[in-house]
């Protein structure tokens, strides 16, 4: 990266190539381009590293606002639910793995639903899973109603004072009209035992993904309300830079990074690293 | 969409003369944020439009049509030309069984394409044979093996070893002896950049000598695909493209990027969970969805 000497319009077509390249895509790299190009005239900026130092600082600040969602509140209900959802193959069931690990290394009882019934394997999947992680797992047959599944955790997991209840979903593309349905239903079924919960919907992300990703972002909102992302895969050679542009449109978060396939490659969003892989 | 754009962009050429560098700038401009919208990667746009560039310069402006609606034809010529005109059938090797070996990013379909193309095959009148390569990921072996009972296709897997190298050349043994033609190895998910685990796949194929390595890719990548296929093609070697999860409403700039970086042919399209969810590629296709 171009990251030396005069402020020219070689630097601006560098940083445009880096930020389109990291996924940013065309909208949200052209207003970066533009608020840069406001900032070396307002602060007479120099020389080209002192505009990345400012354009790293306005993606951090921008990426560690908080989501508007009253978290706080949530965080304490018991037990804490959380519905994990997203497009196939992009890493759901391997991150429930992770944040049941991670639960658990807290000291927490974590119960975690087999609610992709539809799947070959994906039962047999979790619960190897849910024994590494030592997770209690709730599973029907495969074929069962998912939402049935995802209320008998619930159930479950009151009965035993579990803390945390992480319920796995199929995955599906967020354009299939019967297949939102089918999240919406597990949203209301948890609801009858608990009107707050879900208490975390979290959309898993592939790192590599484009901008379809927004695509994604939005109508899994609009179907559930999102409150968070998991950006996975992250150790490969992608940016994710997508979620930046996702923060901008949706307001949506990033609360953990995939980082491998094994149970402890899951680490809570850090903006300060995230910008600064972004340019390396 | 991008013609509608272009309509309006390049509204005051009509009949008037050449296209030229000078007149075409607008529209080109408007070609290049319509293929990085749609995914194709920041440095192949730069290539594409060049060519783009040299076909359209001194084509006459027709009265019949506008200047965008020509503009637009020469991008989609341009778009199905380099993603390959004509889909490209698969190697079958003249003495069996033919070696068809599927690698790729992690979740990227692999295991359900393995099935998909099991099945096409056997409606072609072949015999194929699923190899359970992938010893890593739980519950794999058994994945492949649930789709395999679904379709009454024989999969091969050994549960009591952890050497995929093995797995496929022992596969190679029992295709004979059941008289398979086609062996399709489903191989673990990995990372470009995995040493090795790209070292694994380069054994596989030093032993079983493939006659299509095919890189399973998902539609909705971005801009990371060339990185991903570059690496694939330059230290496993690819024969081939499949590209999955078109069902979706991601625009597929990948395919032209992966196609411009490795050079080889994309030959089939995921469109769906189903097993029967799967077609030959058609360029035409994705030239106008990565249009919009
Ligand atoms: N390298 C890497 N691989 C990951 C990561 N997260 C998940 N994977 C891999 O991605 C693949 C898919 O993971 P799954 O957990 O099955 O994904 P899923 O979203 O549950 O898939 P479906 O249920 O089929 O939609 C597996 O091979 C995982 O090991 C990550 O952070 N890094
Ligand atoms: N909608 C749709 N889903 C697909 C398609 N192909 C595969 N899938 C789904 O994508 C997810 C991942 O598929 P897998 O076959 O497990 O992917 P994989 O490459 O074998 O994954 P790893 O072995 O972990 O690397 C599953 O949920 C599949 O059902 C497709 O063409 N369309
Ligand atoms: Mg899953
Ligand atoms: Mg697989």
């Amino acid at each position: 990266v171009l990251r030396k000497g005069a402020i020219d319009e070689d630097v601006f077509e560098e940083l445009e190539a880096t930020l389109i390249q990291a996924d940013m895509g065309v909208k949200t790299t052209h207003q970066l381009v533009e608020k840069m190009r406001e900032r070396v005239k307002s602060d007479r900026l120099t020389d080209a590293e002192q505009l990345y130092t400012v354009l790293e600082e306005e993606l951090v600040a921008l990426m560690s606002q908080p989501s508007t969602d009253a978290h706080s509140a949530v965080q304490s209900a018991s037990p804490h639910v959380a519905l994990v959802i997203g497009v196939n193959g992009v890493g759901k069931t391997t991150t429930i793995a992770k944040l049941a690990h991670m639960h658990r290394l807290d000291g927490k009882k974590v119960v975690v639903a087999a609610a992709d019934t539809f799947r070959a394997a994906a039962i047999e999947q979790l619960e190897i899973w849910a024994q590494r992680a030592g997770a209690d797992i709730v599973k029907h047959k495969s074929g069962a109603d998912p939402a049935a599944v995802a209320y008998d955790a619930l159930a479950a997991a009151i009965a035993r004072k579990c803390d945390q209840v992480i319920i796995d979903t199929a995955g599906r593309l967020h354009t299939k009209t019967n297949l939102m349905e089918e999240l919406k239903k597990i949203k209301r079924v948890l609801g009858k035992l608990d009107p707050s919960a879900p208490h975390e919907v979290l959309m898993v992300l592939d790192a590599t993904t484009g901008q379809n990703a927004l695509s994604q972002a939005r109508l899994f909102t609009e179907a559930l309300g999102v409150t968070g992302i998991i950006l996975t895969k992250l150790d490969g050679t992608a940016k994710g830079g997508i979620v930046v542009a996702i923060h901008q449109e949706f307001g949506i978060p990033v609360k953990f990074i995939g980082v491998g396939e094994s149970l402890d490659d899951l680490k809570p969003f850090a903006p300060t690293e995230f910008v600064k892989a972004l340019f390396e | 969409s991008l013609s509608e754009k272009l309509q309006k962009t390049l509204r005051n050429l009509r009949g008037l003369g050449k296209l030229s560098e000078k007149n075409m700038k607008d529209g080109l401009r408007d070609v290049r944020m319509a293929l990085l919208e749609a995914d194709v990667n920041y440095k192949v746009v730069k290539d594409f439009i060049g060519h783009v560039q040299d076909k359209a310069l001194g084509r006459e402006v027709l009265e019949s049509i506008t200047p965008g609606q020509q503009l637009v034809k020469v991008v989609y010529d341009e778009l199905v030309r380099m993603m390959g005109k004509e889909a490209e059938p698969l190697r079958l090797s003249s003495e069996p069984p033919t070696v068809i070996m599927l690698i790729g990013l992690q979740g990227s379909g692999k295991t359900t394409t393995a099935a998909k193309l099991a099945r096409s095959l056997r409606t072609r009148g072949h015999q194929p044979l699923l190899v359970a390569a992938d010893v890593y990921r739980p519950a794999a072996v058994q994945q492949l093996i649930v789709l395999s009972e679904q379709l009454g296709i024989p999969a091969y897997s050994d549960e009591n070893s952890n050497d995929p190298v093995g797995i496929c050349r022992d596969s190679v043994q029992h295709a004979r002896r059941s008289n398979r033609d086609v062996l399709i190895l489903d191989t673990a998910g990995r990372l470009h950049i995995n040493d090795e685990l790209i070292e694994e796949l380069r054994r596989i194929r030093e032993i079983l000598h493939p006659h299509e390595v095919l890189l399973v890719a998902d539609a909705m990548t971005g801009q990371d695909a060339v990185n991903v296929a570059e690496q694939f093609h330059s230290r496993v070697g690819i024969t081939g493209v499949i590209l999955t999860k078109l069902d979706g409403d991601a625009r597929g700039g990948a395919a032209l990027s992966i196609k411009s970086v490795t050079g080889q042919p994309i030959k089939f399209a995921g469109i769906g969970e189903k097993l029967d969810a799967f077609e030959v590629f058609h360029p035409d296709r994705v030239a106008s969805r990565i249009l919009g």
